[in-house]
């Protein structure tokens, strides 16, 4: 496994960070991989700490996030994956490239598509996640007019084509997809620059 | 009523990543 800042100029090439931003989120990156285990790697359980800061519960987006983040699928993120997977999460960052980050969130089976019963599985499991009762017709109902909006095929499913539609049509469905934390990550990490391999 | 099933999901969810860059 890669350890450490290896490239940060490479990164930042290859993702929407300057090299300054790169360096500052490594600090971030130190912090969130230290909290259980000191091995310079993010486990699930730093990671979920890190977002919840008490360990606290199940949760089936945690699971998918990381999963998502984990492109090598070794369970466990280096910086790499960190940085790449958080530069999706940017202003700048390209907004099919939000679009198909949050396809991917929710095409838990990962088919191609998202399927009706897929979308009721994520309803009733993360409003049981979040204490919160709805009955099986209310939520029927909801599904219904969902697939209503975004299948416009009329094939019981939705595929990327259709997800693009429908958020370009409910922008509030990407909300989620942008943190404005990562433009002030030079200000919010100001120590690297005691660590900083280049000169800017 | 105009919610949408990924809307209740995204919220219910709590799949917000600024906790990131909160401090304990």
């Amino acid at each position: 496994q890669p350890r450490g800042l290896e490239d940060p100029e490479l990164l930042a090439r290859e993702t929407v960070f300057s090299v300054s931003e790169i360096e500052a989120l490594y600090e971030l990156f130190k912090r969130i991989s230290s909290a259980v285990i000191d091995d310079g790697l993010i486990n699930k359980e730093e990671f979920q700490l890190a977002l919840f800061k008490i360990n606290k519960k199940e949760s089936l987006f945690v699971d998918r996030v990381f999963d998502l983040f984990d492109t090598k699928h070794s369970g466990i993120l280096g910086f790499e994956e960190f940085a790449r997977a958080l530069s999706v999460f940017h202003p700048n960052a390209l907004v099919d490239d939000k679009i198909e980050f949050s396809f991917q969130l929710y095409d838990l089976k990962q088919q191609g598509f998202i399927e009706r019963q897929e979308v009721k599985q994520m309803v009733v499991t993360t409003l049981a996640e979040s204490g919160m009762n709805l009955s099986d017709d209310v939520i029927e109902n909801i599904i219904n007019k969902t697939f209503e909006q975004a299948d416009t095929k009329h094939d019981g499913k939705i595929d990327k084509e259709e997800w693009k539609n429908l958020v370009l049509r409910h922008p509030s469905l990407l909300k989620n997809m942008t943190l404005q934390y990562l433009k002030d990550i030079t200000t919010t990490f100001p120590s690297f620059v005691f660590h900083s391999q280049v000169d800017d | 009523c105009n919610l949408n099933a990924f809307d209740i999901i995204s919220y219910s969810s709590g799949f917000d990543l600024s906790g990131l860059f909160e401090e304990e």
